[in-house]
């Protein structure tokens, strides 16, 4: 009796359930892609850039919008890591993005 | 856009640069 209340109120782990990702539309695997060389984060953000179909490219704001685990800092800092390998390109101009990869 | 193409080829060569120096 005395254990019962403990083990089921004791620290129910929070869903790791990765919220961010599960809203991909035409790209099949929502689950990131670790490349080889990339952070979880680095990959995570090349991954979403290489769901994006549109010719432009998705935009920064985009990126931020679905990719609620990453503060902005960490967004800007991946995309210039992946602009300077060369896996990403801007478009347009300096906020749309887009994955040398996808043809 | 020039400016598009020119970005994209220079990433392309970015890539290719990197891809090489892992080879």
């Amino acid at each position: 009796r005395k254990d019962s209340l403990m083990s089921t109120s004791m620290m129910v782990p929070r869903s790791f359930a990765p919220s961010g990702m599960g809203n991909t539309t035409s790209y099949g695997g929502s689950v990131a892609m670790p490349v080889r060389g990339l952070s979880p984060h680095e990959s995570q953000v090349l991954n979403l850039i290489k769901s994006c179909i549109r010719s432009e490219g998705i935009t920064l704001q985009e990126l931020k919008s679905q990719l609620h685990n990453m503060n902005v800092a960490t967004i800007k800092k991946a995309v210039e890591f992946l602009s300077s390998e060369g896996h990403i390109y801007s478009t347009i101009d300096d906020d749309h993005f887009k994955s040398t990869d996808a043809e | 856009l020039e400016r598009i193409r020119r970005n994209k080829e220079a990433a392309l060569q970015r890539l290719a640069a990197r891809t090489n120096s892992f080879v």
